[in-house]
This record gives C-alpha cells, sequence and structure tokens, in this order.
C-alpha cells in the first residue's frame, strides 16, 4: 500500500542544514498495524506527513497504493486525502470557533464522490464524537474542552470518512490511562474488524506493544523495523 | 503557601451549565513535590489555572503566600505571576513569530523587580534552553520545531525567571520516555535542591511516582490526596 524510497526532508536555517529526514525506506502493507516511535525530534512527525501526502520530500520516490504521489495533481491528491486518508495531527489543528460537531462534519462536507446530505453527515459525526466519549461535548468549541477532549475530537474527524488509511501522530498524548485504552481499542478494532491500515507514532510503549510491527526512527533514518526480524 | 476552600468554576452553555470544578479544597506547603492525576476533562487544568493566578474561581476562596488573591489589583497580580509563579501550559501557548529563544527570553523582560540587562537575559534564555536539550534550536520558530521540542520550549520559559511556584500542565505529554526522564529530573531538582514548589498535572504513574504526593480529581471535585492518608 505506501512504499517509500529514501526519502529526505531537509530544511536550511541560515547556513545550517537540518535534515529532519535523512533517507527512510519503508514498505507497509494493506491492513497492518504498526507503531512508529523514536526520540523527540527524530523525524516521526516529519515522515507521518509525507506519507499521509500532507507534505512533499526534498528527495526520494513515495507510491500509494501503486500510484507515484508526485505525479498526481492538487486536486487528485485532495481527493485522496479526503477519501482515503485520516489524519490525526500532533498538535490536533481543530478550527476554534466551530464546535466539536462542526468539526468533525468538515471533511464529510468535502467529500465529492458519493456525497451525503447535511443530515446524514451531523448523524455521522454523531455517532463517531459518542465513539471517543463526547456524546456530551459536541457543542463545545475547542477553548471550551480540555486538551484530552480536543484530541479526541481531532480523532473523531480523522475517522469520520471512513479512511482506508489511518495516520495517528500521538493520539494518546493527552489522555489519562483509561482514556487512551478506549481509543487505543478503537484503533484496534478499527484494523482487526475492519481492516484498515492504521499507522501510530507513539511515545507510550503499552501502545506499540498493541500493535503488530514497530518501526524505530534516530535521526531521521529508520534504525529498527521488527518486520525485518521475521524475515 | 496554596490555600484554596471551596473553589468552584462554571461554565453556562446554553441551557447547560458545566461544573469544570465543584468545590475544591486544597493546602499546599512551600517546598511540596505534587502530582495531580485524574481522567481527561476532569478539572486538571481549570483547577491549575485557579492557582496559577490565571483565571478566577465562580466561588470560593484561594490565598497564595498568605494574601487573598481576588484582593491584588491587575498589576500587583501581574507582578506575582511574573516574578513568582512559572506556567507550563497544556497547549504550549508559544509565540508562533518569535525564535525559541525570544519565547525564552521573553519573561525576563517583563520582569519589574531586579531588571536584568539584554544580554543577561540571552545568557539565562539559552542557559535554560540547553537544560531541556534545546541548545541547537534556539533559533528555530515554533513552526519549525517537533511537538515534543516545542513542549520544551514551553518548559524552558516557565523556568527562567527561576520561580518559587512551577505549575506544570502535563509537562512530558508530547516527550518519548528518555527526553520525559530528563524533563522529570529537572522538576525534582528543582524541588530537591532549590525548594520549589512543583505540581504537575501528569497522566503517567511513572510521573506521579516519583512526586511526594497525589491529588486526584474526579468530575471537579478531589476525590483522593495520598496526604491525607499520613494524617
Ligand atoms: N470555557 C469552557 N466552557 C465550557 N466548558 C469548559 C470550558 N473549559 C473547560 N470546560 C469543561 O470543563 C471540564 C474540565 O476541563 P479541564 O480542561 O480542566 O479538564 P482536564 O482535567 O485538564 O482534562 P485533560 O486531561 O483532557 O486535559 C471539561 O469537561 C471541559 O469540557
Ligand atoms: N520547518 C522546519 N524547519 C526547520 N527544522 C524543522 C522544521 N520542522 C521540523 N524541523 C526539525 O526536524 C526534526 C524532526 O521533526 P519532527 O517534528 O518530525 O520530530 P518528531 O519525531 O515528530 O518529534 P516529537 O516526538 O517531539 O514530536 C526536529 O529536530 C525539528 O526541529
Ligand atoms: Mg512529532
Ligand atoms: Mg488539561
Amino acid at each position: 500500500l505506501v512504499q517509500a524510497q529514501a526519502l529526505t526532508k531537509t530544511y536550511r536555517m541560515g547556513t545550517e542544514v537540518v535534515r529532519a529526514l535523512d533517507g527512510v525506506d519503508l514498505t507497509i502493507d494493506k491492513g497492518e498495524l504498526i507503531a512508529i516511535v523514536g526520540t523527540s525530534g527524530s523525524g516521526k512527525s516529519t515522515l507521518m506527513n509525507l506519507l499521509g501526502c500532507l507534505d512533499t520530500p526534498s528527495s526520494g520516490s513515495y507510491r500509494l497504493a501503486g500510484l507515484p504521489v508526485d505525479q498526481l495533481d492538487d486536486e487528485q491528491l485532495a481527493e485522496v486525502r479526503n477519501r482515503h486518508i485520516g489524519f490525526v495531527f500532533q498538535s490536533f489543528h481543530l478550527l476554534p470557533r466551530q464546535s466539536a460537531l462542526d468539526n468533525v462534519v468538515l471533511p464529510l462536507v468535502y467529500r465529492r464522490t458519493d456525497p451525503l446530505s447535511p443530515a446524514e453527515r451531523k448523524r455521522r459525526a454523531r455517532e463517531v464524537l459518542e465513539k471517543v466519549g463526547l456524546g456530551d461535548r459536541m457543542l463545545h468549541k475547542p477553548p471550551e474542552l480540555s486538551g484530552g477532549q480536543r484530541q479526541r475530537v481531532a480523532i473523531a474527524r480523522a475517522l469520520v470518512n471512513d479512511p482506508a488509511l489511518l495516520f495517528a501522530d500521538e493520539p494518546t498524548g493527552n489522555l489519562d490511562s483509561k482514556t487512551s485504552e478506549e481509543i487505543l481499542a478503537l484503533l484496534v478494532t478499527l484494523n482487526r474488524e475492519h481492516g484498515r491500515t492504521v499507522i501510530v507514532v507513539t511515545h507510550e510503549p503499552d501502545v506499540a506493544r498493541r500493535c503488530d510491527r514497530t518501526v524505530q526512527l534516530k535521526d531521521g533514518r529508520v534504525v529498527h523495523d521488527t518486520r525485518a526480524e521475521r524475515t
């Protein structure tokens, strides 16, 4: 499903060069449940943004479901992102002046293939907000929610279009262990029962333990991949 | 040092009333190292904002170092916050267009008692940024930093004025275990060697375990306080 080869991402800061990603090769099959781990600054979010088609590499190639992503035009990319990819951002990126419900409805509004009525959109958004335990907070706006509640709105928004490929960048960073466990169970169900490919960046060993495979980054490179052990 | 009695914080959302804090009594002595725990939405950040003089309660009283906080004027409050209180926000609140260094220098710029020269401010800001492992990222702006790096800039900024009272709202939520450990060691040192009062909201049992006392919130109230056990 995902084939990344020799991916790099460099930033120029004056005379300094920051190699956020320094040559990453990664192959992910359909239906995998993968944890991406590594210390702060090791390149995890940068990698996720490339794989989720939210950013372009400085060099290297990336194919998604066989399609070379760098050859898609903006419209095609937007459609891929909307229908096939769900993304939970490390910093949430919610619209501060819209309610939780409206934030979660948004990806459904942007849908082009097989569009839904406003009533059906609201119904689906409510359903996924209840799944993450926010049934009684749907009308609150982000500034009227706790940190962990905002994180869960971001998760709900990523799930509402029922994407084949879910990227979650530290989805439990702001959650207590009980709520973390609920979110984790949700991700595992998506993978086991619905066959979704789920890629989770996490700092928590318990979360990584529940995944089938762990890929470890360090200084912008893959330094360990548990899948490689079995071959 | 901190004496909170019957603190409440309610929000009106149309016909609904949200009791973010529902009657909290809490006494904290100088030099304590306390963990505040509880599920997502239980009122931890709300409590921290009240204790850190960033917000006012709906009812109840709060004395800080013997002074009734609600009787201080805006100027006095601002001075207390600047010189005596350090606050690490759950959502960081960094200035996005300023470098990490300038973000950390800011509390020193606002200092009225015993002001510092611009050169000395920069020196102190650099020193604390190095303490949190960001020596090579000082000129990056928040959008040019990873999530965990932004969290550490927020921590550095809270420490730079060497406050007597430090509030840290989930300071390791975006950090891997190694970096978390470094930050935790820093907080313990502040408490043990410098006598600072440190109050940490945390979801991680390892962090709470290192504190001398744990206060647990649930639905806006204190439901458990390990200090009460010893009396
Ligand atoms: N401005 C507001 N208006 C309405 N409700 C609010 C507002 N701010 C907070 N709340 C509600 O108050 C409750 C407590 O919020 P608080 O941020 O203190 O929780 P928390 O314990 O810090 O949670 P987390 O662990 O998720 O950060 C939450 O249920 C939240 O929805
Ligand atoms: N726009 C940018 N300009 C310059 N450097 C950047 C930029 N974005 C990221 N970096 C740097 O690239 C490195 C990797 O960042 P990235 O956000 O991928 O780390 P991460 O593994 O997600 O870390 P964390 O666990 O703290 O979230 C970091 O050292 C960061 O400072
Ligand atoms: Mg990150
Ligand atoms: Mg909070």
